[in-house]
């Protein structure tokens, strides 16, 4: 459904963070709170990629791909073991 | 694991590939469903001081203590499982733990198959005895639990690869997948992707999604896909059928055996109420008529082991689980609860002749334990998923096969050798197959390898493993695929068998660096943001310059040529050319290298220029250019063929698959 919530993977472009932000996370944190009351976020990434997770609905997710610094929201993926 | 060193020629009895104390400077991390550290693959006896670069750490949790878990051997454990409780809900603390500990078995068989240290005796319920060891035995182990009951969530797997690289890992074996997606989609491949560029190697499982084309997992050019193969070894069991016919199957059965007389046999599809009742399904088959009897049963749907519960629990006195197209002749021993076997769908088809065409039909079963020296071995598996590579047809995958059939290795203490609830067998060892199995050995290779040659790139390493590789038996006749029974082909088996030992000396290689790949993600035309997600580059593609994939240094090839569709001839009336350009680097002796080609198909034509390449000293690079030659085909045509550079010592080795679409 629209309102139901699910996780999507968020990758930024670093170097494109504001200049009013001096901590990344402050500016992961920010660009959360503009799209989303109660989303929550789960994890930070800061080596294999730059960006974090959090739980949103689709609405919220493409608002947050729109905006300046965001390079992709993926749905999150289920791996299972071979 | 027992039987695998010394399939592979790495058993320090053969003297042929001791392990240099370099290894204990190698880190593999494995990120799978945790690790049962109590495991003596985990003894730490002999090891020096972790290494000073090592950043890990030894999460805790209610019943995973530093103090006693974690050692000179394995150096780390972590978990993550935020994002599947997030979507999953809270772990359930009562049926897995909520910290590294591993309460299903496959993460402590991983690891301990890749890297695990001596254990003697070692058996699974007396199969498979010897002494079990990983691939590097000296090489130490971190693991990062990412894989819970509910399965392994994308937005943990990118934590623990974001933590393991932080760490310091060298080699990442991750023998898990998530179907077929971009790459900008895909963490697995965005957390390789940045593992390759600190010169960690990623070795990842192709998938159990064969015999079927196009089913491959994990096909991103700076991931090492590992496909599965047999070995010589093998557990046979003796059906004899009351009209005096006998057949083998497989069977890891270990317990009071079936009387000596022959018992009444019954096919479980007419001992049901069910439709599907030949399946053996939980609570599908009728007591009164399976009592005391031998059941056959179909594959499919539901566990293998499942099926011999089910039959347990119904009164049934044993069990022949007989294969269907689907597996083809495929036999995979699993430790049932009660006397089974299972037989391939050929005689389980005779067998089914048989119960048809009988009045009062009666079977007996024995065991016949562990058998070595079985040949043609390897053999490809038929769950071992096949290219094509649907994600970009032209990168050749999978990469090679290892190991990945009837593999014994350590198993967790929470769990019998079945994983069933109602297994209450507690044992050290446990006997499995997958392409999970077969990575694990690769990236233990790949573990020798980094100690051997600590300067190597990531590529040069899976270069060497690719090239040595073999393709064909002793005698020259090429590696067959169980599910058909006929010769494997590169979309199966890519560029062949491991070997390890030659891998060790491979005279050349193929390199890549992070730059190249980037040009093959302009050559697929992924834009800025898609390569920045990838890569966390801000790379924009140059408009001026013209990208393919073909520019990219694989160490094998694939060449899709698109059908013809104008001319009154068809397929047949239009040739293409298309060239290659790779660069191969000397990492042995000066030597002169000449090129061989080969080709199956007559419409085919492979010529090198130059054919002959003569490297003067050590990291000195040459280039030659490849041209295929072809005359188009009707869709849907596939054709192989290969390109050996030799100096009459070594033989670096590539397959050539080509497709019309």
């Amino acid at each position: 459904g629209k309102t139901s919530k699910k996780t999507y993977i968020v990758h930024v472009s670093k170097s494109q963070m504001p200049a009013e932000f001096v901590e990344h996370s402050h500016w992961y944190d920010a660009s959360l709170q503009a799209v989303s009351d109660s989303a929550e976020m789960l994890y930070t990434y800061d080596t294999v990629t730059h960006g974090f997770s959090a739980r949103l609905t689709p609405a919220e997710a493409e608002a947050l791909a729109a905006r300046a610094g965001v390079l992709a929201v993926v749905p999150e993926t289920r791996y299972h073991l071979h | 694991t027992t039987r695998t060193p010394e399939f592979l020629g790495i058993s320090h009895e053969s003297g042929l590939f001791p392990e240099s104390e370099s290894v204990t400077d190698v880190v593999v991390g494995v990120l799978d469903t945790g690790v049962w550290p109590e495991r003596k693959s985990y003894d730490d006896t002999g090891f020096g001081p972790v290494p000073a670069t090592w950043k890990g750490a030894c999460e805790e949790g209610k019943d995973f203590k530093a103090a006693t878990a974690c050692n000179r051997k394995l150096i780390g454990a972590r978990f993550f499982c935020k994002g599947y409780e997030a979507s999953m809900g809270p772990v359930d603390e009562s049926r897995e733990s909520r910290s590294p500990r591993d309460g299903d078995g496959h993460g402590t068989h991983t690891s301990s198959t890749a890297a695990g240290n001596f254990v003697q005796d070692a058996s699974l319920l007396g199969y498979a005895s010897g002494t079990a060891r990983g691939m590097a035995t000296r090489a130490r182990i971190a693991v990062y639990k990412v894989c819970w009951t509910g399965g392994c969530f994308s937005s943990d797997i990118l934590a623990a690869l974001d933590k393991a690289v932080d760490d310091g890992v060298n080699v990442l074996s991750l023998s898990l997948g998530g179907g077929q997606s971009d790459y900008f989609r895909d963490g697995v491949a965005i957390g390789a992707f940045a593992a390759m560029e600190k010169g960690i190697l990623v070795s990842c499982s192709a998938g159990n999604a064969g015999p079927g084309t196009a089913s491959l997992s994990n096909v991103a050019p700076w991931i090492t896909t590992v496909g599965a193969g047999t070995i010589d070894r093998d557990f046979p069991a003796y059906i004899t059928l009351g009209n005096g016919m006998n057949y083998t199957g497989v069977s890891l059965y270990s317990g009071k055996p079936l009387p000596d007389e022959k018992l009444h046999f019954v096919y479980a599809g007419n001992v049901t109420n069910s439709t599907n009742g030949n399946l053996c399904m939980s609570g599908t088959l009728i007591p009164e008529k399976v009592a005391g009897k031998i059941v056959l049963c179909d594959r499919g749907i539901n566990a293998r082991v499942q099926k011999g519960a089910v039959v347990k629990e119904a009164g049934g006195a044993g069990m022949i689980l007989s294969n269907t197209a689907a597996n083809g002749e495929e036999l995979v021993a699993d430790a049932h609860l009660l006397p089974a076997t299972a037989v391939g769908e050929k005689t389980g088809n005779a067998i089914k002749s048989y119960l048809s065409s009988e009045q009062n039909p009666v079977a007996s079963i024995i065991f016949g334990g562990t058998k070595v020296g079985v040949e043609p071995s390897p053999v490809l598996a038929a769950f071992s998923s096949r290219g094509p590579n649907a994600i970009t047809p032209a990168i050749l995958k999978p990469d090679l096969i290892a190991p990945g059939v009837n593999i014994l290795a350590g198993w967790t203490g929470a769990a019998g050798p079945t994983g069933l609830a109602v297994d209450t067998r507690r044992t050290e060892f446990n006997i499995i197959s997958g392409t999970s199995m077969s990575c694990p050995h690769v990236s233990g290779l790949a573990a020798l390898l980094k100690g051997s040659h600590p300067d190597w790139s990531p590529a040069a390493i899976k270069s060497a493993l690719m090239t040595t590789a073999y393709s064909s038996y002793k005698g020259g006749k090429p590696l067959l695929d169980v599910s058909t029974g006929m010769a494997a082909t590169p979309f199966d088996v890519g560029s062949g068998h491991v070997d390890p030992v030659q891998a060790l000396d491979p005279g050349l290689v193929y390199d890549i660096t992070p730059d190249d790949y980037i040009g093959f993600l302009c050559a697929i035309g992924y834009t800025p943001l898609q390569i920045g997600a990838v890569s966390k580059r801000n790379a924009s593609c140059d408009s001026g310059k013209k990208y393919s994939v073909s520019d990219l240094n694989y160490p094998s090839f694939s060449v899709p040529f698109e059908t013809a569709t104008t001319g009154a001839g068809g397929a047949g009336s239009t040739t293409t050319i298309v060239k290659h350009v790779r660069t191969l680097t000397n990492v042995g002796t000066p030597g002169s290298y000449r090129a061989t080609v080969t080709a199956a198909a007559e419409y085919v034509k492979v010529t090198v220029e130059p054919a002959e390449l003569s490297f003067k000293q050590v990291g000195e690079t040459l280039s030659y250019t490849v041209s295929f030659t072809a005359v188009s085909q009707p869709s849907g045509t596939s054709s192989f063929g290969s390109l050996v550079w030799s100096d009459g010592k070594h033989v670096v080795a590539s397959p050539i698959a080509f497709t019309w679409t």
